[in-house]
């Protein structure tokens, strides 16, 4: 399952890649949150399931392709292995 | 072609598309910023 998302998500940033060539700054953010999310979560069948939701959307609509990367981008934010303390009052 | 001066060049016709881009870029400077 892990190679599998690791494909998937290959192949996700290769699409992104060719459609956001204006913004090459978004590819190496969507990396280093990949990055820093938690490994069991990458190897998981909902992460599966989002990502190959994603892929196919993108891939069927390149005209929204920040929605989907923006999308990516939270689930890793949710999942990042270094979450930060709650702000005090 | 129109040319815009001082504008950025903007193609994005999906306003969702758009939102999402500014979004991401905002949070990419925020990041590099606290960095």
């Amino acid at each position: 399952l892990k190679a599998e998302n690791e494909r998937l998500f290959a192949e996700f940033s290769d699409f992104c890649a060719q459609h956001t060539g204006d913004h090459p700054e978004v590819m190496s953010y969507l990396a280093s949150r990949h990055q820093k999310t938690n490994p069991e979560y990458l190897a998981s069948v909902e992460f599966r399931n989002v990502l190959g939701r994603c892929l196919t959307r993108v891939q069927a609509r390149s005209s929204k392709v920040y929605v989907y990367i923006n999308e990516i981008c939270t689930v890793f934010k949710a999942h990042s292995q270094k979450k930060k303390p709650p702000l005090g009052p | 072609a129109p040319v815009h001066m001082g504008e950025e060049e903007d193609d994005d016709d999906d306003p969702e598309n758009r939102i999402a881009k500014k979004m991401l870029l905002e949070e990419i400077k925020a990041n590099l910023s606290s960095e």
